[in-house]
């Protein structure tokens, strides 16, 4: 995933 | 995820209802800075685009497009349906000077310089600050109806509640983001004074006051 920061959180 | 993540999630959904359906049922946004419902609808914009390119759960999809439609029905509301009542002569806090220092640091301070991480941390750095022009707004008309400090207190609560969670988070999970806790320490201290007011005169008064 190329995301690194934590999209679960809202 | 955590209780405290949970309740936290549940009281800024709280505030984001409870100002619609005030705004809703008195037919009024009077009180209501446009200006940070502007910031916040941005704040969601430029934070959940991540909708677009990855899934992670029901729950978490749900929450941001509630999020992010209320945050744009509620700036409707104010904008264009109520504008009659809408009290732009008191909601006169410069947003450029938010938007361009926290646009600026952004693309200073971030985990990865790519435009999706530097979006995100902009809506990081700018939830940290939009209730500035409603805080100016109280502060300037020396009043707050009492369910506007409801809104502003489930508002305050929720991103303390993500501070707890992130405190637990690093004690059970070894999560730690300096950018997230930083900007979530900020924002939670620009509701000390109103929590402390809210706290100590909300109670059985109809009006609330920040003192300038």
């Amino acid at each position: 995933d190329e995301l690194v920061t934590d999209k679960d959180e809202l | 995820m955590n209780i405290f993540r949970l309740t936290g999630d549940l009281s800024h959904l709280a505030a984001i209802i409870i100002l619609l359906l005030k705004i809703w049922k008195t037919r009024s946004c009077a009180g209501i800075s446009g200006k940070s419902q502007i910031l916040f609808a941005l704040v969601f914009t430029s934070r959940y685009l991540d909708l677009l390119t990855s899934f992670i759960s029901l729950y978490n999809t749900t929450m941001k497009v509630i999020y992010i439609g209320c945050a744009y029905a509620t700036v409707y509301l104010i904008y264009a349906k109520f504008k009659a009542t809408y009290d732009g002569n008191h909601d006169t806090f410069r947003v450029e000077f938010l938007v361009v220092p926290v646009g600026g640091l952004a693309f200073l301070v971030n985990h990865d310089f790519s435009p999706l991480e530097i979006l995100w941390t902009f809506s990081i750095y700018l939830e940290s600050v939009a209730i500035l022009p409603q805080l100016f707004m109280i502060s300037k008309t020396g009043e707050a109806e009492t369910i506007t400090t409801h809104y502003l207190f489930f508002l305050g609560l929720y991103r303390a509640l993500y501070l707890i969670n992130w405190i637990w988070r690093f004690y059970f999970e070894g999560f730690f983001d300096m950018i997230a806790i930083v900007a979530g320490v900020v924002q939670t201290i620009l509701y000390c004074d109103f929590f402390y007011l809210y706290v100590t005169k909300g109670e059985g008064r109809s009006q609330l006051s920040i003192p300038t």
